[in-house]
């Protein structure tokens, strides 16, 4: 049922009760040092008093007996003052949120969400790395395309270049000039023919 | 095979095979050499 | 505010103890030597008192100036006031570090994730822009192959 007051500890840099106790232990530590100077300051008078009948452990029992008494009182007063610094000044109210957590309340996240949320920006650099991937083999396509297509339009350009002769020596139409050709060797023959056969 | 996965995938997976057909144009050009060997014959036979 | 109540909190512990241990208390204590040395009993009373009051008294200003208290308080004041409006009792770390972590990292993760879905986007517009001129040029090229062939069947 203690109270350990971490959230204090975490704002304070200490904890309220190592505070309460050092504080304790610094007043009973005056108590006692300034009922010791008390009680040697006596001593010392009575040893300058001439024929004093007054003992030092009379005096010792004098200093015990007032430092039980304030003791007693100390301890009573300073459990009042503990409970009223605990509760009233080193304490955080309990609808109070740290600046530093602010983050608590605007991103509650559970262990499973965050996960999930690590696995989706997996997933998401999983994708982007196989679209960069892709974008590369588009562009290795596009050079390869590139080669093919010089090469493509080198044989169309001979092509053409067959078409241009051809028409630079007079042949619109290989077929019809061919078939003319053609056609004339046949006449050529038969003329020969004809000749061979008129001679004889 | 991780093409398929991404937004282009399909077109990537298609892709035509380039050297195939630079060999095809290497078959026309053989193609025109017979012609042209043919043409010849005939015109030095018509000749 | 707390800086106040807490000064006001140690004067009242320490009247309360000096008027615990009065005079007369410490003169019936030390009663043969009072009545011997009246004077005497009353001048080393004065002094304890005194001594103890600013022994207390320096203790509670350092403490307060090592722990920075006074910063402190006014700090947590600032804060209640501005949290007075929440009822709901406010989040408190649950002990258990990686549940509590993983809020704090939430707003990076989230930042992280929407930078990917931007650069992923853009990744793939640039991919569909290439796929188109990937396209088009798979087009030229079977153009190319139709008009060769063309060309070779008419020469045929």
């Amino acid at each position: 049922s203690v109270n350990p007051m971490v959230y204090e500890a975490q704002f304070f840099g200490f904890t309220p009760q190592t505070c309460m106790l050092r504080v304790y232990i610094a007043f009973q530590d005056y108590l006692f040092e300034t009922m010791q100077v008390v009680d040697s300051v006596i001593l010392k008078k009575l040893d300058a008093i001439p024929n004093c009948k007054i003992s030092p452990s009379e005096i010792r029992k004098s200093t015990e007996k007032f430092l039980l008494f304030m003791k007693e009182h100390f301890e009573k007063l300073f459990g009042k003052m503990e409970e009223v610094l605990l509760q009233l000044v080193l304490n955080i109210p309990k609808n109070v949120l740290l600046p530093e957590d602010k983050v608590q309340e605007q991103y509650p996240y559970s262990k499973e969400q965050l996960q999930a949320l690590q696995e989706e920006i997996q997933q998401l650099q999983q994708q982007y790395r196989a679209e960069a991937a892709a974008g590369q083999a588009l562009r290795a396509e596009l050079e390869e395309q590139k080669a093919v297509q010089a090469e493509l339009e080198k044989i169309l350009q001979w092509f053409d270049g067959l078409d241009n002769i051809c028409r630079e020596h007079g042949i619109s139409n290989f077929k019809e000039s061919f078939a003319f050709l053609t056609q004339n060797s046949k006449k050529l023959q038969e003329l020969l023919k004809d000749v061979e056969v008129k001679s004889k | 095979g991780d093409y398929l996965q991404t937004s282009q995938g399909q077109i990537i997976s298609s892709k035509p095979n380039y050297q195939q057909i630079l060999e095809q144009q290497g078959e026309v050009l053989s193609c025109m050499e017979l012609v042209f060997n043919e043409l010849q014959q005939t015109v030095k036979l018509l000749q | 505010g707390r800086a106040q109540l807490f000064d006001t909190v140690v004067d009242t512990f320490l009247q309360k103890l000096v008027a615990a241990g009065s005079y007369q208390r410490f003169a019936s204590c030390y009663r043969r030597f009072y009545k011997l040395q009246p004077e005497l009993t009353r001048g080393i009373y004065e002094q304890f008192i005194s001594q103890l009051q600013a022994s207390i008294k320096e203790e509670i200003q350092e403490i307060k100036q090592e722990g920075n208290l006074e910063m402190l308080f006014n700090s947590l004041d600032k804060i209640v006031e501005e949290a007075k409006t929440q009822e709901e009792p406010a989040w408190r770390p649950s002990g258990v570090p990686e549940e509590d972590a993983g809020s704090a990292l939430a707003p990076y993760l989230l930042k992280h994730r929407a930078y990917l879905q931007r650069i992923l986007r853009e990744k793939q517009e640039e991919n569909r822009q290439a796929a188109e001129a990937v396209l088009a040029g798979r087009g030229r090229i079977t153009e190319l192959q139709q008009l060769i062939a063309a060309h070779q069947q008419a020469w045929q």
